[in-house]
C-alpha cells in the first residue's frame, strides 16, 4: 500500500509544471524515503531529477517499493480539477495498474477522485556522481528566468561566464547582441534577493536556451536558484522545494563544433 | 560553430 498525503495541492501542481514542459511520461519511484524520479527529455540533451522526501509530505505510507509510470499530460489534466487548497492524497494498492489522485476541500464538504492508469516505462536510470563545482551561483530564481527569457530572443546559445567578480550572461546573433551582468550583492540582509558566488576557478560555457527556458518553469517553487558549473561537464540547476525536496535539472554544454 | 551533446555522454548508465 502506498498513500502519499499534502495539506495543499498546489504544491504537486507547481512540481508538475516543472517537470511537464521537457517530459512527456516519467515513472515516479517511491520507497520508504520518499518519491523519487529521473528521466531524460526525448532528445536525450538534459536530465530532470526530481526529490520528494517523505517526511515532507503531511502523511506517508509505503510498504514496499513501488514504481509508478504516469503519462504526465494525463496527470495535468487531473491535477487541473484540484483547488490548490485542497488537500491531496495519492493511494495505490501493491502491484496496482492504477493511481489514485483525492482531493478534499478545507472544509471537508468536496471530496472528488481521479483513477490513473499507469504506464510500463522502460527507463534508463544514469549514475549522478558527487562532483566539486568550480563555480556556484545562488541568484532570484525570479531573476535568472528573466534573463533566460530576455536572452533566448537573441539567440538558440546562452554562454555563462562566471568570475570572483560576478556571472556573465551573453547571447548573440542575427539582431545583434546581449550581455547581462550580474554583481555578488553587498548586503546580506535580504537573502532572497541576493546573488552568491562560490568559485574556484573562473568557467565559461555554452547551453542552449531552449532548456533553461524549460528549467526556469520550476521558479514558483523556490525563491532563489543554484546554478554549479565546472567545465565541461552539464550545468545543474537545482531548484529546492520548502521542507519537502528539490529538483534538479542537468543539461550538456555546447562544444566547439 | 558549438554542437549539442547528449547528456548520456557525461553520466553513465546505472
Amino acid at each position: 500500500m502506498f498513500e502519499a498525503r499534502l495539506n495543499t495541492s498546489q504544491v504537486l501542481k507547481k512540481v508538475l509544471d516543472a517537470i511537464k514542459d521537457l517530459l512527456n511520461e516519467a515513472t515516479f519511484d517511491c520507497s520508504d524515503s520518499g518519491i523519487q524520479l529521473q528521466a531524460m527529455d526525448n532528445s536525450h540533451v538534459s536530465l530532470v531529477s526530481l526529490s520528494l522526501r517523505s517526511d515532507g509530505f503531511d502523511k506517508y505510507r509505503c510498504d514496499r517499493n513501488l514504481s509508478m509510470g504516469m503519462n504526465l499530460a494525463n496527470m495535468a489534466k487531473i491535477m487541473k480539477c484540484a483547488n490548490n487548497d485542497d488537500t491531496l492524497t495519492m493511494k495505490a494498492q501493491d502491484n496496482a495498474d492504477t493511481v489514485t489522485f483525492m482531493f478534499e476541500s478545507q472544509n471537508q464538504e468536496k471530496v472528488s477522485d481521479y483513477e490513473m492508469k499507469l504506464m510500463n516505462l522502460d527507463q534508463e536510470h544514469l549514475g549522478i556522481p558527487e562532483t566539486d563545482y568550480a563555480c556556484v551561483v545562488r541568484m532570484p530564481a525570479m531573476e535568472f528566468a528573466r534573463i533566460c527569457r530576455d536572452l533566448s530572443q537573441f539567440g538558440e546559445s546562452v554562454v555563462i561566464s562566471c568570475t570572483k567578480e560576478g556571472v556573465k550572461f551573453s547571447a548573440s546573433g542575427d539582431a545583434g547582441s546581449a550581455n547581462i551582468k550580474l554583481a555578488q550583492t553587498s548586503t546580506v540582509d535580504k537573502e532572497d534577493e541576493s546573488v552568491v558566488i562560490e568559485m574556484q576557478e573562473p568557467v565559461t560555457l555554452t547551453f542552449a536556451c531552449r532548456y533553461l527556458n524549460s528549467f526556469t518553469k520550476a521558479t514558483p517553487l523556490c525563491n532563489q536558484v543554484q546554478l554549479s558549473m565546472s567545465a565541461d561537464v552539464p550545468l545543474v540547476v537545482e531548484y529546492r522545494i520548502p521542507d519537502l525536496g528539490h529538483i534538479r535539472y542537468y543539461l550538456a554544454p555546447k562544444i566547439e563544433d | 560553430k558549438t554542437k549539442q551533446g547528449s547528456i548520456m555522454s557525461f553520466f553513465a548508465k546505472k
